[in-house]
């Protein structure tokens, strides 16, 4: 199973 | 809103004015050590900075620059791992990407970008999303 933690952040923006 | 946010805001205000015939070295002294030592000093930092980089006046936005590069060198590592993220570094990105404000960011501010991102590589090797950034912009054809 994926254990998915708390992300503090964004996804990258593709320029 | 808070004395914190209300105190960066006018120190910014003052370090990028485009009227400033020379740097306001008191203001950015003053912004730096209000940003390291406030708990949400680098949080409420790193907001107003991405904000004035994106100012429509060059003199501001290059200012803004200035300041950024300052608080890098001086306001240590919280202060890193907060523009080492994409949160922040989205902002840098928009700035030059022609998908988004590229098209209308003077020639000298895209630069300043590019150059402080590439230092940035070079300096900060932990701030891994600093790279990755980097590299896509390269991959994109931006850079």
């Amino acid at each position: 199973p994926v254990i998915r933690g708390f992300s503090d952040d964004e996804p990258l923006v593709i320029a | 809103m808070d004395v914190v946010t209300t105190s960066l805001e006018a120190l910014i205000q003052r370090v990028t004015n485009p009227q400033n015939q020379k740097p306001d070295i008191a203001a950015i002294e003053a912004f730096c050590v209000m940003l390291t030592k406030e708990s949400e000093g680098v949080q409420i930092g790193t907001k107003l900075l991405a904000l004035h980089i994106q100012s429509s006046n060059e003199t501001e936005a290059l200012q803004a620059l200035a300041l950024l590069d300052t608080c890098m060198r001086r306001c240590g590592p919280s202060f890193h791992a907060e523009v080492g993220k994409f949160r922040f570094l989205n902002e840098m990105i928009r700035l030059v990407s022609p998908k988004y404000l590229g098209g209308k960011t003077p020639a000298i501010v895209r630069q300043k970008v590019l150059q402080l991102l590439n230092m940035w590589t070079k300096e900060y090797p932990k701030e891994l999303k600093i790279k990755e950034a980097y590299e896509m912009l390269k991959k994109q054809g931006v850079i």
